[in-house]
This record gives C-alpha cells, sequence and structure tokens, in this order.
C-alpha cells in the first residue's frame, strides 16, 4: 500500500545543510498497525510528513498504491490528501477561531461525497468516542492539551480514510484517556482494515503494533 | 513555600460557566519534587497556571512564600515571575521568529543581576544538558517536537528559578531523552534545592516524586 524507496530529506540552514533521513527505504502493508520509534530528532515526523504528502523528499520517492506521488497531478494529490489519506500532527494544527465541532467538521466540507446529514451524524459522533462531545463549543484556547489532542484525532478520522499517519497522538493523554484512543483505532484497523502509521514514544503503542520500525539520525536501524 | 486555598477558576462560555478548578487547597514544601496527576482535562494545566502568576483564581487565595500573591505590586510579581518562578508550558510557546539560543537568553536579558558573560555561559550549557549543542541556531520550525519541549526546558532552568512549575515536560520525548531530563531535574532538586511541581502523564515522574496529588474533574482526590 505505501512504499517509500531510498528517501533523503535535506533541510538548508544558512550555509550547512541538515541532513532528517538518509536513504530510508520501507514499506506499509495494507491494513497494518505501525509503529516508527526513535529518539527525539530521529526523523520520524519528517518520514510521516513524507508519507502523508504533505513535504516533498529531496531525493527518492514515495509510492502510495502502486502510483508515486511524484507523478501525481495536483487534482490527484488533494484527492490523496482528502479522501485516502488521515493526519493526526504532533502540534494538532488546529483552527484556532473554530470551535472544536467546526475544526472536526471542516475537512469534510470539501467532500462532495459526503451529504451534510452524514456529515453532521460522523462529526457528533467522533466527538463522542473521543470523549468530548461536551466540549464541542469550545475553541482550542478554551481546551486543554489532551482535548486539543482529541480534537486532531477526530478531525483525522472522521474523514474514514484508508491510511492514518498519526504522530504522537498520545502524548498529551493519561494513562486510561490514551488506552481508549489506542483502543478505538485497533478496532478501526480490525473492523475498517484502515491502515494506521504511528510515530510513538509510547511504549504501549509499540506492543499493540503489528511491526515496530526503529530510527536513529534519519536512517532505518535494520535489526 | 507555596499554598494554594479554597481556589476556584471559572471561565464563562458563552451563557455557561466551566469550573475548571474546584475548592482546590493544597501546599508544596520547600525543595519538594512534587506530581500533580489526572485525567485530561481536569485541571492540571489550570492550577499550574495559577501557581506560575499566568493566571488569577476566580477565588481563593496563592501564597507563595507566606506572601498572597493578588497583594502584591507589579512590580513584585514582575519580579517574582523573573526570578523566583520557572515555567515550562505544556505547548513550549517559543517565539517563532528567534532561533533556540536567543529563546534560551531572552529572559536572561532582562536579569540586571546576570552580566552577559554569566548570561552566555548558562544559555551553552543548558542547551548542551537538554542535548540540543548542535541546534542552538535552528529556529522552532526548524526543530522537532521534542527538541521543541527541551528549548522550553533549558530556558525555564537557566534562570536558575526557586520553584519551577513543568506542565508535561516529558510529553514528546523518547524514554531515554526523557529518562535524561528527569535525572537533571532530580540533582537540581538535590543539589540546589529547587522545588519542582510537574503536571503529569509520565509514569517515572510520579515514581521520581516525593508526593503525587491526584486531581479529577477540578477537585483534588483525598485519599
Ligand atoms: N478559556 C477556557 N474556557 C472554558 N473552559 C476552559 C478554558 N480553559 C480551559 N478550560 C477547561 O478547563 C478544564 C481544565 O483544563 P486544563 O488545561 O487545566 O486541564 P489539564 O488537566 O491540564 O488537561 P490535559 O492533561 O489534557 O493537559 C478543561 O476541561 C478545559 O476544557
Ligand atoms: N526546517 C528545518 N531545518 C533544519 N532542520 C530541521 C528542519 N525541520 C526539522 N529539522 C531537523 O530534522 C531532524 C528530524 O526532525 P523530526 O521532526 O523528524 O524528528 P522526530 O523524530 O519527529 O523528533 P521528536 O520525537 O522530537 O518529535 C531534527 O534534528 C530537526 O532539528
Ligand atoms: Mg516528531
Ligand atoms: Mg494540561
Amino acid at each position: 500500500k505505501v512504499r517509500v524507496e531510498h528517501v533523503w530529506k535535506e533541510y538548508k540552514l544558512g550555509k550547512q545543510t541538515v541532513e532528517a533521513l538518509r536513504d530510508v527505504s520501507m514499506g506499509v502493508g495494507e491494513g497494518e498497525f505501525m509503529a516508527i520509534a526513535g529518539p527525539s530528532g530521529s526523523g520520524k515526523s519528517t518520514l510521516l510528513n513524507l508519507i502523508g504528502c504533505i513535504d516533498t523528499p529531496t531525493r527518492g520517492e514515495i509510492y502510495i498504491g502502486n502510483e508515486e506521488v511524484s507523478k501525481k497531478t495536483p487534482n490527484q494529490l488533494a484527492d490523496l490528501r482528502a479522501r485516502t489519506l488521515g493526519f493526526i500532527f504532533q502540534t494538532f494544527n488546529l483552527l484556532p477561531v473554530l470551535s472544536a465541532w467546526e475544526n472536526v467538521e471542516y475537512p469534510l466540507l470539501y467532500r462532495k461525497d459526503i451529504p451534510p446529514k452524514e456529515r453532521r451524524r460522523r462529526v457528533a459522533h467522533y466527538l463522542v468516542v473521543v470523549g468530548l462531545a461536551d466540549f464541542a463549543k469550545h475553541k482550542p484556547s478554551e481546551l486543554s492539551g489532551g482535548q486539543r489532542q482529541r480534537v486532531a484525532i477526530a478531525r483525522a478520522l472522521a474523514g474514514h480514510p484508508v491510511i492514518v499517519l498519526a504522530d504522537e497522538p498520545t502524548a498529551n493523554l493519561d494513562s486510561k484517556t490514551g488506552e481508549g484512543i489506542l483502543q478505538l483505532m485497533k478496532q478501526l484497523n480490525r473492523d475498517e482494515k484502515t491502515t494506521f502509521i504511528f510515530s510513538t514514544h509510547d511504549h504501549r503503542v509499540m506492543e499493540m503494533a503489528d511491526r515496530v520500525v526503529r530510527i536513529s539520525d534519519g536512517r532505518i536501524i535494520v535489526p
């Protein structure tokens, strides 16, 4: 389903070059529940951003469903990001002027395939399952850190994506709340065959994963 | 050293009132290494913000070193925030246009009691101890999530505060990096008698703590 081939990501910082990813190759099977683990700064978010088509590699190719991403047209890419991929950001990236409800609803407004009644049903459903039914009207500044994280989770899942990229989705959650979120994701993985790709420091996620890929200093560690 | 007396914090949300803290009373001893634990949304950050003088209670009093905070003059409060208290925010709150070095240095520029040479020594020292010596020139947008968290940690500690308020300081760190940060804090607590008040979901912090205060739905749970 996902294939990363000899990917490099370099950043220019003044005169220096920072190599965030170096010759990374890996695959993710359809319906896999997979964790990417590694030290802070090792390249996990960078790799997730490339697979999630939020950023482009300096070298190498990314394949989503057999098609190379850089060969896709702008319309195909927009469609990929809207329908196939769901992204839960490490820093949430909620829209500050919108309420929790509106933040979850926002990407669905662009989906011509989702009628208004179904859209509202999904927003309500996902706010309930992440435990935020009573907080629908709160803006991000009126929410706790873990509540914002759960709005970001609900927003990504409500689109019913084929592949979910989850960048440390439990970082701001207590054990019990985090456990509930992971069970929800495991259930979606089992019932809908949704592919989950986590960047995580959470050992529970690693234990639940079908496979753990380890990264260090921009390179995959081959066991 | 710190006393919280019958504190309430209410927010108005449209016509409704959200009670984030309800009749909270607690104390923190000098040089204590203490954790506040509880579910997402239970009031931990709100309580830390009140003790850290970043916010004011709706009802009740906060005492820092025997003086009631609401009785302090603006100058006394500014001095308290600059010299006595160090705050590590759950969302880091770094200045986006400044580099890591400048972000750590920034609060120290206002300290007439710290000469330029000592200021530079401290900035360099704390960037080294949080593992960011090579990242001094990166801006926050050029840093990973855990690297930004560590800049926030270095910034709070470089002022040599008497009391550190740490809001989930290990949330974005892998086990090894997080362990290093906690050992650094434990050492400061032992050697300098620095008081640490953590909001945390991390069981390691709870295990290292002299005492764990549990909060749920805005109330302290009395064991
Ligand atoms: N400005 C606001 N208006 C309304 N409600 C608010 C506001 N700020 C916070 N709240 C509510 O107050 C409660 C406590 O928030 P707080 O940030 O203290 O929780 P927390 O324990 O730190 O949670 P987390 O572990 O998720 O960080 C939450 O339910 C939140 O929705
Ligand atoms: N725009 C940029 N310019 C320069 N370097 C960058 C930039 N963005 C990221 N980096 C560097 O790339 C490396 C990888 O970053 P990345 O965010 O992928 O790490 P991570 O594994 O997600 O870390 P964490 O666990 O702390 O979130 C880091 O060392 C970071 O400093
Ligand atoms: Mg990251
Ligand atoms: Mg909080």
